[in-house]
């Protein structure tokens, strides 16, 4: 199944 | 010191109406360069990024950087006040706890000023990195929308692939199936009523349609929206702004565990 990852898990927090 | 006059004030308003529901504080940073807003929704699984250059504004003063918390809902309230021909002018001091929006009728009969308080907002930004995309699609944004929406009637989540054939858009639901395919169509009349897919890679990704639709809310903006993708990468979803900027929206895709 697909999950749902939040966008911190592709960028950097600045 | 802050003063920006925005002679086309239904962008400041169409801007509002496209992302007070996806996102309920954010902070507006005011800077030589411009108007700019980054902010996450609450599930921090898609961003807004706004920018309006200051090139775009009649009159533009900020005499230093200046971050500018908002409840996005109230201000789109009132701007929503301001009649679509009027001249918008956004006033802060440094240091000051209100913002003030000015508007004005284009023949200076009804001026009126609405202030807002600030707040503070503790908001975390994303450093997001020029990327190469594999595949960017440029396509009529009322058609995007047309097909965001169709969509969700079927399905919760879209798929959105890309081939040298075209670009589709898939879902799946209990009561069944549906695929849209476009095909590159640059022989149009008017430029934006063309499909223009580059690839450089085929690429599928499957995103939550709840937020595309969303993102559709800013289709008064611009005739035709850029839809830029990577595998295992967000979507970018921009709108450019007339001459100003743009508004662009960036959504996580939904990846195998």
């Amino acid at each position: 199944s697909q999950k749902q990852f939040p966008l911190k898990a592709f960028y950097a927090m600045t | 010191m802050l003063e920006l006059r925005l002679v086309q004030g239904s962008l400041l308003k169409k801007v509002m109406e496209s992302i007070k529901d996806l996102v309920n504080d954010a902070n507006f940073d005011c800077s030589a360069t411009g108007f700019s807003l980054q902010a996450m929704d609450s599930s921090h699984v898609a961003l807004v990024s706004l920018l309006l250059r200051s090139e775009g504004f009649e009159h533009y003063r900020c005499d230093r950087n200046l971050s500018m918390g908002m409840n996005l809902g109230n201000m789109a309230k009132m701007l929503k006040c301001a009649g679509n021909d009027d001249i918008v002018t956004v006033k802060a001091d440094d240091g000051g706890d209100c913002v003030t929006f000015m508007f004005e009728s284009p023949n200076q009969d009804k001026i009126a000023d609405f202030e807002m308080k600030l707040m503070d907002i503790d908001s975390e930004h994303l450093g997001i990195p020029e990327a190469e995309y594999e595949a960017i699609v440029r396509m009529p944004s009322a058609e995007f929308a047309r097909i965001c929406k169709d969509l969700s009637t079927i399905g919760d989540t879209v798929v959105i692939s890309v081939t040298k054939e075209g670009v589709k858009f898939s879902t799946r639901g209990d009561i069944g199936t549906a695929n849209i395919v476009l095909r590159q169509n640059t022989s149009v009349d008017k430029p934006e009523e063309a499909t223009i897919i580059e690839m450089e890679t085929p690429v599928s990704l499957t995103f939550a349609l709840r937020y595309m639709n969303s993102f559709t809310k800013a289709t008064p903006l611009a005739s035709q929206v850029t839809v830029s993708l990577s595998s295992e990468l967000p979507v970018v979803v921009e709108y450019k702004i007339a001459e100003m900027g743009y508004l662009r929206f960036y959504l996580a895709p939904k990846i195998e565990e």
